[in-house]
Order: C-alpha cells, then structure tokens, then sequence
C-alpha cells in the first residue's frame, strides 16, 4: 500500500506545471525515501530529475517499492480540481493499475478523490556521472527567468560565461545583440536576493533558449536558483522545493557547428 | 548558432 498526504496541493501542482512542457508521461518511482522521477524529453537533450521526500509529507507510507506510469497532462486535468488549500493525499495499492488522489479543504468542508489510470512506461534510467563543475552560480529564480524570456526574442541560443567577475548572458539573431551581466553582490543578508558565484575556472557554453525557457516554468516553486557549469558536460538548473525535495533539470550544451 | 548536442553523448543508460 502506498499513501502519501502533502499539505499543500499547490506545491505539487506548481512541480507538474515546471515538467509537463518537457515530459508527455512520466514514471513516478515511489520508495520509504520518497517520491523520484528521472526522465529525458522525447528529444534526448534535456532531463528532469525530481526528488521530493518522505520527509516532507504529512502522512507518508510505503510498503513496497512502486512505480506508477503517468500521463502528465490527465495528471494536470486532476490537480486542476485541486482548490489552492487543499491538502492532497496519493493512494495506491501495491499492484494497482489506477492512482486516487483526495483533496481535503481546510475545514474539511470539501473533500473530492479522483482515480486516475496508471500507464506501463518502459523507461530507462541514466547513470549521472559525479561532476566537479567549474562554475556554480545562485540567482534570485525571477530574474534569471526574466534573462531567458528577455533574450530569447534575439536568438535561439544563450551563451553562459562566467568568470569571478560576474555572469554573463549573451544571445545573437537577425536584428542583433543582447547581453546581460550580473554582478557578485555583496549583501549576503538576503541570500534568496543574492548574485552569488564560486568559481574554480571560468566557462563559457552555449544552450538552447527553447529548453532554457521550460525550466524557468519551476521559478514558482523557489526564490533561488543554482546553474552549475562545466566544459563539456550538460548544465544543471536547480530549484529546491522548500522543506520537500528538489527539481533539477540538466541540459545538454549546443557545440561550434 | 551552434549544434544541439545529445545527453546520451553525456549520460549512459544504468
């Protein structure tokens, strides 16, 4: 039996709206650490890779192993009867073929379930290598969401280099140039409102403004954001869900043709 | 600007 109750159905409503633009399906791999997904885009270039723990449950128990095969846009068609404070248990028994999801209001005054059927999903797992990245920089989530969606109406691609300097974000199309810089900041108080980079070597790389733009639909889920840089290894974008787990998505760098 | 590279280039299946 698999029972998982979160107090904020919002939440995982937000994780759904940051995956379903790169995922069609998904499997949801269910175990006594938590809930994990790993999955690849249909194009092979990017990954997401969810982590949320049982931890940060009210109410979680797994008595088996499970894997549950979802169809992400049905999922989203259920979260969106979802009302804002509602909570949302998951059930399952052990060799079901179908998911209920319950959601409570607060007073209890509401409570609706809907069952959903599961999907048999062959999907492969990737083996991610342990990286020393040369570059890992934190920025507030909103402005790096706003740097992407700026320039990505000049190219359809954004250099990333950094030095100690700062960071910078660079694009080129038709009508010509942007580029943005950040600098470190020095206010560390407000760490969610900081530039900060800890940099061993500087790297400049290139990647897709489409991918770049589908991650920044997990600006939601957190004020922070990390990308981590190496030559010649993809980038990772991460977002920790508060007291819950993290959203990473890892994209394949675009190379000189 | 620049081709697409794949993530099998990068990550290999477990």
């Amino acid at each position: 039996m698999f029972e998982a109750r979160l107090a904020s159905s919002a939440t995982f409503k937000k994780v759904l709206d940051a995956i379903k633009d790169l995922l069609n399906e998904a499997s949801f791999d269910c175990s006594d650490a938590g809930i994990q997904l790993q999955a690849m885009d249909n194009s092979h270039v990017s990954l997401v890779s969810l982590n949320l723990k049982s931890d940060g449950f009210e109410k979680y128990r797994c008595d088996r192993n499970l894997t549950m095969g979802m169809n992400l846009a049905s999922l989203s068609k259920v979260f969106r009867c979802s009302g804002s404070d509602d909570t949302v248990t998951i059930k399952a028994q052990d060799d079901a073929d179908t998911v209920t999801f319950m959601f409570e209001a607060k007073k209890q005054e509401k409570i609706s379930d809907y069952e959903m059927k599961l999907m048999n999903l062959d999907q492969e797992h990737l083996g991610i290598p342990e990286t020393e990245f040369s570059c890992i920089i934190k920025l507030p989530s909103g402005e790096f969401a706003r740097i992407v969606r700026d320039l990505s109406q000049f190219g359809e691609s954004i250099v990333i280099s950094c030095t100690k300097e700062g960071v910078k974000f660079s694009t080129q199309g038709d009508i010509g140039t942007g580029n943005v810089k950040l600098a470190q900041t020095n206010n560390f108080d407000k760490e969610d409102q900081s530039v900060i980079i800890d940099m061993q070597e500087p790297v400049s790389l290139t990647f897709s403004c489409e991918y770049l733009n589908s991650f920044t639909k997990a600006t939601p889920l957190s004020n922070q954001v990390t990308l981590s840089l190496c030559d010649n290894v993809p980038l990772v974008v991460e977002y920790q869900i508060p007291d819950l787990g993290h959203l990473k998505y890892y994209l394949a760098p675009k190379i000189e043709e | 600007s620049g081709n697409q590279t794949s993530l099998m280039n990068f990550f290999k299946p477990k």
